[in-house]
């Protein structure tokens, strides 16, 4: 266990106290503040010690305040509000999607339509964009078509291999699946609906959360599988669960022995105070 | 916050009415320090063991969330010289003993960590760690867990006349945030943790115990150094060990 035994020495009111036990009302650096801080705020502050510009914008310091410098196409006093190159739909077959280039957005276009807005279409099937040795069948009607993928493999395009599987709650999941459970697909991570919301490319740490310009499952919020936003109308999404499999779970020996051993025989975690999320530094 | 960043959080929840909207009748926070103890503030503990819920794990107070793990309290242990004067809580510290589920209590997992208990101060100055559901610029309390950075401040400064002034003993540790509005704990955040982190390890350095309003001046904390070899005498008296 991590618990050492307690000093036997010790009593209840014989307390280590290590604070320096200079008086406050001496020290000039306390008074010193000026009538529209509160009363406890320090001079020397520096107003962007905690980053306070969201979407990689750059902290100036300004006087006792902050202003931030926004990359587009973010704006605001914390580079908080994101300029929406989207509004108008400019994407004919296709999804827009805000990216941080100019001109702010792009279109993924839906195959086999292609160029900046989406409006051309190529022969479906021609070249095959069925993956891992499916084969493509084209429809009566010119752009639709159809991939009959080998044993093992599925998704539109059978993208989708035998080992995209999630394991656990699918925290580290980072397969292809891009359909909900409800066969609905899944919005784009940087897709201009999901803007508001607290899940999208732009989030804090989203790279590791395996957020980025796709849109396969994933779960960057604890849930209990991959998940993903679907669109609802053209100004509405809401969320669903992906039709993702469980990967096979090995073998464990004796699970149920394990449960009934005594309490007080259980050790402490191997050890304490690590936490599994990584830590990223701030881009700046 | 995000799932996992503060593994050891903990939610205490009641069935009984609470005079501030929390959801899921969320009322304080703990800290996980071992798979079968959870520290709280002394001040969340005047309440019957059998009203008592005790839920790691969680993040959306509102979703059941797959990660979650629930227990009930076998034992509440409140430190013995906890009093309040003045409205003001002194020695706000307390244990509680899980009890067990199918032989075990807490199983470790992303979501579900043990908080390290410190052996050395901090110096003031160090940017720590809160995290709770309790009441926010709303006026009620949220439903995602929040986390802020707040830094250490030396008892001489909060004891001065334009903090505190001299109500601040060693039992207690004071933080805040240098910006404008000041990120601060507030009610429901209590008994929740102070985390300060050393080389990757995070200490459970404070215990979230009051403050006048929220965010004008600093959160006091119960300083957990001043009751390092309580909280070990007691726990090993409770284990027979």
């Amino acid at each position: 266990s991590f618990i050492a035994p307690p000093d036997p020495d010790w009593t209840p009111d014989d307390y280590y106290y290590s604070y320096e036990q200079s008086s406050p009302d001496e020290d000039p650096s306390v008074t010193q503040t000026t009538p529209e801080n509160p009363d406890w705020y320090y001079e020397d502050d520096d107003p962007c010690q905690s980053n306070p510009c969201e979407h990689g914008g750059d902290c100036i310091i300004r006087g006792d305040t902050f202003s931030c410098s926004c990359p587009a196409p973010f704006s605001g006093s914390r580079c908080q509000t994101a300029q929406n190159k989207c509004k108008d739909n400019p994407c004919v077959h296709g999804d827009c999607l805000i990216t941080q280039k100019h001109p702010y957005y792009r279109c993924a276009c839906k195959y086999p339509y292609t160029g900046p807005d989406c409006s051309k279409v190529l022969p479906a099937c021609r070249p095959n964009p069925c993956q891992n040795g499916g084969v493509c069948s084209r429809h009566r009607r010119r752009s639709r078509f159809t991939c009959a993928c080998p044993d093992q493999y599925k998704g539109k395009f059978c993208e989708i291999g035998p080992d995209d599987c999630y394991v656990g709650d699918g925290y580290s999941y980072r397969g292809k699946v891009s359909k909900t459970v409800n066969q609905n697909p899944c919005l784009y991570w940087n897709s201009h609906l999901l803007l508001q919301e607290t899940y999208n490319m732009f989030m804090e740490d989203a790279e590791t959360h395996g957020i980025a310009e796709h849109n396969f499952c994933r779960n960057p919020d604890g849930d209990h599988k991959p998940w993903c936003f679907v669109k609802v109308n053209s100004e509405k999404v809401k969320w669903e669960y992906c039709d993702v499999t469980v990967c096979p779970v090995p073998d464990t020996p004796n699970p149920v022995e394990s449960l009934l051993e005594p309490v007080m025989e259980l050790p402490g975690f191997e050890s304490c105070g690590k936490t599994e999320v990584a830590e990223h530094a701030v881009k700046r | 916050s995000t799932a996992g960043k503060h593994p050891w959080q903990v939610s205490l929840q009641t069935s009984l009415p609470l005079t501030t909207s929390m959801p899921q009748g969320h009322f304080c926070g703990g800290a996980l320090i071992h798979p079968c103890w959870v520290l709280t503030a002394a001040h969340c503990t005047d309440i019957n063991t059998k009203h008592l819920k005790v839920v790691l794990g969680d993040q959306d107070l509102k979703k059941t969330e797959s990660h979650e793990q629930t227990f009930r309290v076998e034992k509440i242990l409140k430190y013995s010289q906890y009093n309040e004067r003045d409205e003001i809580p002194h020695n706000d510290i307390a244990l509680l003993k899980l009890k067990p589920v199918g032989g075990h209590c807490a199983l470790e997992s992303r979501y579900v960590k043990t908080v390290c208990l410190p052996s050395d101060p901090f110096p003031s100055g160090t940017e720590c760690h809160i995290s709770g559901w309790g009441v926010t610029e709303t006026g009620e309390g949220s439903r995602q867990l929040l986390d802020a950075k707040v830094k250490l401040i030396a008892n001489p400064l909060c004891n001065s006349r334009q903090l505190y002034d001299h109500t601040i003993d060693d039992s207690m540790i004071c933080a805040g945030n240098l910006q404008k509005p000041g990120s601060d704990t507030c009610q429901g955040d209590s008994g929740g943790p102070l985390t300060c982190e050393k080389d990757g390890t995070y200490y459970v350095y404070g215990i979230v115990s009051w403050g006048q309003e929220c965010g004008k001046k600093p959160g006091v904390y119960t300083q957990v150094t001043k009751f390092l070899n309580w909280i070990k005498t007691t726990m090993h008296r409770e284990a027979g060990l």
